[in-house]
């Protein structure tokens, strides 16, 4: 695994959260229920805690865009870049943002897995770094084979248990 | 434009593409914090993905740069 230069991270206990855009590919609470069970695989692993809020700041705003979108990391159309997210911090700090050019599934058919993306870029709000270790999520390709059980492995879970320490199996 | 050494058996056009890359998620030395030269670039790439760090385009490598990934840089300030 790897942190993000300088190992930003969030210091208050619990982070919120604010999806703004969706993707037409995927029902409105598909996306809501993807984004919950993405931040869920990490924070099952740290003791963080996340907050979804409907509308003003968050810690963590999560949309689709295409193209040119506002961040001086315009995306490139289908394929190729299929999201980007920022290290912890102010502002556009932690920000989670997803090509609306791609084809989003939830699995079900072909096209981008949603909730494999947005776990990895997720993992980057949170500060991880790319990891060099293939089966990781934090791998910088996309796997389009993960399994039906997808989950974190030992080294995902290794890299932001140093960021965050261990949550207490209370 | 003459292909550098690095190119290999590729094309100007996959050569231009490979630069973009290295450009897009080789930003630094990962040590350094240097800017760097595609020669290097590529050689952190290599190094990164585990492959022979012979700063040579090669097909396995032509080939990761074509897979969908992230945006966010696998070495950056």
């Amino acid at each position: 695994f790897s942190l993000m230069p300088n190992s930003p991270k969030w210091h208050s206990r619990t982070v919120t959260y604010r999806i703004v855009s969706y993707t037409t590919d995927l029902p409105r609470f598909l996306v809501d229920q993807i984004v919950k069970r993405a931040l869920r695989m990490w924070s099952m692993q740290i003791p963080l805690n996340f907050k979804r809020v409907s509308w003003g700041t968050a810690d963590i705003i999560i949309g689709f865009a295409r193209g040119d979108h506002g961040d001086n990391f315009p995306f490139d159309g289908p394929g190729n870049t299929l999201g980007h997210a920022f290290a912890p911090g102010p502002g556009l700090g932690g920000d989670a943002h997803f090509d609306k050019d791609e084809y989003w599934t939830d699995g079900e058919d072909s096209g981008v897995n949603f909730l494999f993306v947005a776990t990895h870029e997720l993992g980057h709000s949170l500060g991880l770094g790319h990891s060099s270790v293939p089966s990781s999520v934090m791998y910088p390709t996309y796997q389009g084979d993960h399994s039906e059980d997808f989950s974190l492995t030992k080294d995902d879970i290794a890299g932001i248990q140093k960021l965050y320490g261990k949550r207490n199996k209370l | 434009l003459p292909l550098s050494q690095e190119a290999g058996e590729v094309t100007a056009l996959q050569w231009e593409q490979a630069q973009n890359y290295l450009r897009k998620f080789y930003l630094h030395d990962s040590k350094t914090k240097k800017a760097t030269s595609a020669v290097d670039k590529l050689r952190e790439m290599q190094k990164f993905f585990g492959l022979p760090e012979t700063g040579k385009l090669s097909p396995r490598v032509m080939e990761i740069m074509q897979k969908p990934r992230c945006g966010v840089p696998d070495v950056a300030e």
